[in-house]
């Protein structure tokens, strides 16, 4: 728990492959992820999402997704937490 | 006639007149508007072709006062993941803030509703992101959205402002600023403006919110009509400007657009002040659009002033600019933005000089102060980083405490100006320490970079702690960025057309002229001494330029203007017959001799190749670039490839494989690479493949098992059947459906059901829904065939239905 807040882990992964769009989804379609596409403007990075994730959790979930942490073609790997944001 | 008569603009929106932050014309009242905004209108300035966009909640595009200025391609819905950024309604009107934001920004002028834009005349978009979870994803895609056709993104959002958290963007986020910084705007770099933050009840600080102290972004704080702090006002180092914002209940408040098509003055915070800012710099892009971001916040350190702004820090540092911690350079002045705009010549390159004091452990006692001090030269001995005039510090320091919320954190300058980059923060107990947070101050924009910096942290406790218990400061790195020409100086390099009279600093030489052949000069004998660089044969005046021949060597052609030097700067090698300064081969920085094989070190961007060298941008194959070297050194065994260190390989040499980006032997089947022990171990039995000897470190199952979850096993437990596995060797268990404990297969082939349920047309049905009247009267329909009766179906499911 980090200064009262506890992180939420969604579905969601960024990932940065080299290679272009066919070699992330390739890398995706293998571990089950579906590729949302490249994120902004930054160069080889990828949305990913995993629909037998779930969609909220307080941990990060082990399964055959985690492999994707493994895999030598992915370069890095980031499942997204949820941000608490405030407008001001 | 427009300067003198401040009434010449009037305009028929229904709130002009209670928009005092603008105009302030009723001489009666002692109402101040100091932002010149007017001003800058009235020199012709409102917008035109300029496109900012709001990072929030979404747009109300059809607004009547933003309908006619929406520009669709700067906005979009990240939330929703579609091109409509239209706000979410809900009974709580959770989402009006975007709105508000964006007429602030550019509400329609002269068109009878609400209120007027500070830039009436630009465009302006949304981007849909706070309505749903914001992860460094949505962040991130929301900074790069077009970022080569929107000028300008402005943020009134951030962590929490609860005097507690530490909190910033994620790694994602920080390129998105990168690459916009960069590439944004074709190469002038997007803007990014963000108001502070609403934490000042909290006791909060902005250095703990990583968006306001990132350099990439321009952090604006608020003041009232009559120049007070705010009640919600954060302090922090980095922020670099204010303007007039909603304030003390007795003084006038920011009119904006709500939603609903509705107009309010309910609004307060700081909120406001981000998209002024974004309005008049979109004034100041106006007047000249080829500024880039850098000159956008040397314009605002400029032009910004303290006017009639209420603050007991404030402070004049060793460049003559008066700074404070609540509103930086002071009130924005619109119309100083843009008469400066339309002149400016832009800043030389950002350099970026690190230092880090030696690296070792500091214990913070309570009660008492610490100081680190270093002492820096700004880098002076690479041109390329060398930092002289500076713009943005950052301090990030590693801490570790008992109490964050008890630290205070000062740094002062060479020149003696001293900077708060932490207030104590008395809601935070956090035991957390600062983990490599970066703080930023701008408190010495324009002061020089050499000479000795002082970091010092105070620990006043607010609460009685465990005195045992100490803090330490475990590694701090000072970064100075700014640029080793005066920025403001006509004669610096980029400003000066005539020929170069001093030795030109090497980053500009690099590139220098060709040697010409040399001329005799016709010049007259002079009675005064000559430099000391002049050979024999006099000179015609007292510099070094002015020799007839060289002591040493002499350097440039008579276009460029010739000189006498000790030494041949960078780029060039020393010619002894001739005793000229020759070129290096392109990319060389230092050489013996002018050959691409003569090469002694490289250029930025370039690197020595030992094996002949020469400078190359890439390296041979087993060769990775090392940026502090430059050169290209060899790849560590049995790394095939790597990248930026020897051990960080992209491929292995045969009978290893690549996990991550280490290189491990390739184990066979059944056994896994143990890092530790670097060899490859046995998995577990039920194993093919693995990550580990456990039995639950399976990747690929053994023959005849089965892949349950993340283990292998022999028989599928109850509820879960056996079944192909898509992309795998082995078959997996899956699980039947609902409430059923053993099934043949997908859907409803369930053969037994859970305690509480009863199985019928072989899927399982809650008792509760399933029953019989009576056992013995049921047992006597199903043996008299009554079941096909739907009366007697209903007083006995259970026996009727079941068909075990």
């Amino acid at each position: 728990v980090v200064s009262g807040h506890r992180d939420v882990y969604t579905n969601h992964w960024a990932v940065r492959i080299t290679g272009g769009q066919e070699q992330a989804d390739k890398i995706a379609a293998k571990y089950g992820y579906m590729n949302l596409g490249q994120i902004g403007s930054l160069d080889d990075h990828y949305h990913f999402r995993h629909s037998r994730v779930v969609r909220r959790a307080a941990y990060s979930l082990k399964g055959p997704h985690s492999f994707i942490h493994m895999d030598p073609e992915v370069e890095w790997a980031q499942q997204q937490v949820v941000k608490p944001r405030v407008k001001r | 006639q427009a300067q003198s008569d401040p009434s010449f603009i009037h305009f028929n929106d229904p709130k002009w007149s209670n928009m005092w932050y603008i105009h302030c014309n009723d001489k009666s009242s002692r109402c101040r508007s100091e932002m010149n905004i007017l001003a800058a209108w009235q020199r012709g300035y409102t917008g035109k072709n300029v496109v900012v966009t709001i990072l929030d909640d979404g747009i109300e595009m059809n607004h009547p006062d933003l309908a006619q200025n929406y520009d669709h391609l700067a906005s979009y819905d990240v939330n929703g993941n579609d091109h409509d950024p239209t706000p979410r309604y809900d009974s709580r009107n959770e989402n009006i803030h975007g709105t508000r934001c964006a007429g602030e920004v550019a509400a329609v002028a002269n068109n009878s509703h609400c209120i007027v834009g500070v830039a009436y005349n630009a465009h302006i978009g949304g981007i849909r992101m706070l309505d749903g979870d914001v992860t460094d994803i949505v962040e991130a895609k929301s900074l790069g959205i077009r970022p080569d056709y929107i000028d300008i993104y402005s943020a009134s959002w951030g962590p929490k402002d609860d005097g507690k958290t530490v909190d910033g963007p994620g790694p994602l986020t920080k390129q998105a600023f990168e690459q916009g910084i960069k590439k944004g705007r074709k190469g002038l770099g997007s803007i990014f403006v963000w108001a502070s933050g609403n934490g000042g009840r909290q006791g909060d600080h902005c250095s703990c919110d990583g968006y306001t102290s990132n350099i990439y972004t321009i952090s604006i704080s608020s003041t009232t009509e009559n120049g007070n702090k705010p009640w919600y006002l954060e302090v922090c180092s980095s922020i670099m400007a204010t303007t007039y914002s909603s304030g003390e209940f007795n003084e006038r408040k920011i009119v904006t657009t709500d939603l609903r098509q509705h107009c309010t003055d309910g609004h307060t915070g700081t909120s406001v002040s981000a998209p002024i800012v974004a309005g008049i710099i979109a004034l100041v892009l106006e007047a000249n659009l080829l500024l880039t971001w850098r000159d956008v916040q040397h314009l605002l350190v400029k032009t910004s002033r303290p006017v009639h702004l209420k603050a007991d820090d404030w402070m004049i540092n060793a460049a003559g600019h008066t700074v404070s911690h609540l509103y930086g350079f002071g009130l924005v002045d619109a119309e100083a933005m843009v008469l400066e705009a339309r002149k400016w010549m832009t800043v030389p390159h950002q350099h970026t000089c690190s230092q880090i004091p030696e690296r070792r452990t500091r214990y913070i006692h309570a009660g008492q102060s610490l100081n680190s001090s270093i002492t820096t030269t700004g880098c002076s001995e690479d041109p390329e980083q060398h930092v002289d005039y500076l713009e943005h510090v950052v301090v990030k320091v590693l801490v570790v405490h008992p109490r964050r919320g008890d630290l205070e954190i000062n740094l002062i300058s060479p020149s003696g100006t001293r900077s708060q980059l932490l207030a104590k923060r008395l809601f935070d107990s956090s035991n957390e320490g600062f983990r490599n947070w970066e703080f930023m101050t701008v408190h010495f924009w324009g002061e020089r970079a050499e000479g000795t910096w002082t970091l010092e942290i105070i620990d006043s406790p607010s609460k009685l702690r465990n005195a045992e218990v100490l803090g330490n400061l475990k590694e701090w790195t000072l970064i100075l960025y700014g640029t080793s020409q005066n920025p403001y100086q006509p004669g610096s390099a980029q400003h000066s057309h005539s020929r170069m009279l001093e030795i030109p600093a090497p980053e500009e030489i690099l590139d220098g002229p060709e040697l010409d052949e040399e001329d005799e000069y016709n010049v007259t004998q002079t009675s005064r001494p000559c430099h000391s660089e002049c050979g024999n044969q006099a000179c015609d005046g007292p510099k070094a330029d002015h020799c007839l021949n060289c002591v040493h060597f002499s350097f440039g052609s008579l276009k460029s203007g010739r000189t006498c030097v000790s030494h041949c700067p960078l780029g060039y090698y020393e010619d002894i017959v001739s005793r000229r300064c020759r070129r290096c081969y392109k990319g060389c920085e230092r050489c013996a001799a002018r050959s691409a094989g003569d090469c002694l070190s490289c250029r930025r961007g370039f690197y020595l190749n030992i094996l002949n060298s020469s400078c190359t941008d890439t390296c041979p194959p087993g060769y990775f670039a090392d940026e502090n070297q430059r050169q290209c050194l060899k790849c560590l065994d049995p790394c095939m490839r790597c990248l930026r260190y020897a051990d960080r390989c992209t491929a292995c040499r045969e009978g290893y494989s690549l996990a991550g980006m280490t290189c491990v032997p390739e184990c066979t089947n059944g056994t896994f690479f143990h890092l530790e022990e670097m060899t490859c171990s046995p998995c577990h039995s039920s194993c093919r493949t693995c990550t580990g000897p456990g039995k639950e470190e399976c990747i690929q199952c053994a023959e005849d098992y089965l892949q349950q979850e993340w283990r292998c096993v022999q028989t599928c437990i109850p509820g879960y059947y056996s079944g192909e596995a898509a992309g795998v060797p082995h078959k997996m268990c899956h699980r039947c459906e609902e409430n059923c404990l053993s099934c043949s297969g997908p859907g409803t082939t369930c053969t037994k059901c859970k305690e509480g349920y009863s199985l019928v047309s072989r899927t399982c049905i809650v008792n509760a829904f399933c029953n019989n009247a009576d056992e013995v009267f049921c047992e006597m329909v199903k043996s008299n065939r009554l079941c096909e009766k739907k009366l007697y179906r209903q007083f006995c499911c259970r026996t009727c239905l079941m068909n075990g």
